[in-house]
């Protein structure tokens, strides 16, 4: 079969584009198939990317990009790494190892009716598109809408603001079909989300200032993914919990996920050139891409060999 | 579709409490119709706001009259969205 159908992982492309790239790489590799785990509010489908070599029910990774739709760097970035590991399984010995061990489910557009809305009404948006019963405005901050200290400080209960935490916890079936899935699968070991922008690798906790049980490891492990990143093109990543590295935040995503079972647990931001915040044009997508890319190897590779 | 003509983004570097207090009472001025992309916390941590045009005087006033340091991050957002427009569309053909 012929390889490549032309998609420039170099430039921004539309939900309709990405989706299609996700068909294609799944008739590609025989060890990548494409299921969708639900649908948004808008109902439009929530695909994963599931890479398995074999075996049943082995423990697995978990890769999200674009919980918050104006971050297009992240989509993007998803998209480059989803055909970086499946190109290399069988080339690079790290990917192969790892493969041969663990599943990985990439889910590059978690929110795709803000994703959308970016394209077609409103680049700025960020949240997901649901209708708050009893208010003018739309959409909950789907990382402040986990049942980990929901609604604590650092979210907003004004449904108008963009950092609005939701009704409740799991309002969002955006968020809710993730948690059904990490729960029905019941054997992630790590679970990475990606965010731009700021130049953070954090952790576990941002609801409370206190440390994680696991605070050295993670420390460490988050250090040396930041050294991974630097390697390549000189970024500098701040390293630490999420509360103390930028701010107190309830319902944020890794800390469900940490308090579910899931150690290894971080959230990275993605990098800033300092002039244009999530806005950062395609020129930047590949080296932001290919920067994070050994970091994310790093932290699945200290993964493989902790085994818990 | 939104369009952010004359909408600044600047980046606002805080150097004690006091003024990290000062920018959040900012954020609490809805009639601004501020869209802080990284919120005030504490004084290590820049902030990021985009102001409409309507406001982009009153809040540098503000700032400068409590004595707080900002630049521009992007000049007129506008002109970014239309750049990326034209990448897309490029890209696209």
């Amino acid at each position: 079969r012929q390889r490549g159908t032309g998609f420039d992982f170099g430039t921004y492309h539309t939900l309709e584009d990405i989706y299609a790239e996700l068909d294609h790489l799944a008739s590609e590799y025989s060890f990548v198939e494409k299921i969708q785990i639900g649908q948004s509010y808008e109902k439009r489908p929530l695909y994963v990317l599931k890479f398995s070599t074999g075996g049943s029910n082995r423990p697995a990774i978990w890769l999200d990009a674009g919980i918050h739709s104006r971050e297009w760097v992240t989509q993007a970035s998803a998209l480059w790494i989803a055909n970086k590991i499946a190109s290399d399984y069988g080339t690079d010995a790290s990917v192969t190892s790892l493969l041969d061990h663990m599943d990985l489910f990439l889910l590059p557009v978690a929110n795709p009716d803000g994703f959308v809305y970016t394209h077609t009404s409103n680049r700025m948006w960020r949240k997901t598109r649901s209708k708050i019963p009893g208010s003018v405005c739309y959409g909950v901050d789907p990382n402040r809408n986990w049942d980990a200290g929901f609604g604590g400080p650092g979210a907003s209960k004004n449904p108008c603001s963009d950092s609005y935490h939701g009704p409740s916890a799991n309002s969002e079936v955006e968020v809710r079909s993730v948690v059904d899935f990490i729960k029905s699968h019941g054997n992630f070991k790590a679970f990475l989300t990606l965010h731009s922008y700021s130049q953070l690798l954090m952790y576990p906790y941002g609801y409370k200032c206190t440390r994680p049980a696991d605070y050295a490891e993670l420390e460490s492990l988050g250090r040396s993914a930041a050294n991974a990143i630097k390697s390549l093109y000189g970024t500098t990543f701040q390293v630490g919990p999420i509360c103390t590295t930028i701010y107190m935040a309830g319902g944020t995503t890794i800390d469900w996920t940490y308090a579910n079972g899931v150690k290894y647990s971080f959230s990275l931001e993605l990098r800033d050139t300092g002039r244009y915040a999530f806005l950062l044009p395609s020129s930047h997508i590949l080296p932001t891409a290919t920067e994070t890319w050994p970091a994310l190897l790093d932290i699945m590779v200290h993964v493989l060999e902790h085994p818990y | 579709l939104e369009t952010f003509v004359g909408h600044q983004v600047l980046r606002v570097r805080t150097s004690n409490e006091e003024q990290v207090k000062q920018l959040q009472l900012l954020e609490s001025l809805e009639h601004l119709q501020l869209d802080f992309w990284i919120n005030p916390s504490a004084s290590a941590v820049p902030v990021d706001v985009r102001i409409p045009a309507a406001s982009v005087q009153s809040v540098k006033a503000f700032l400068e009259s409590h004595g707080i340091e900002y630049s521009i991050l992007i000049e007129d957002l506008q002109d970014v969205l239309d750049q990326e427009k034209q990448d897309m569309a490029r890209a696209a053909q």
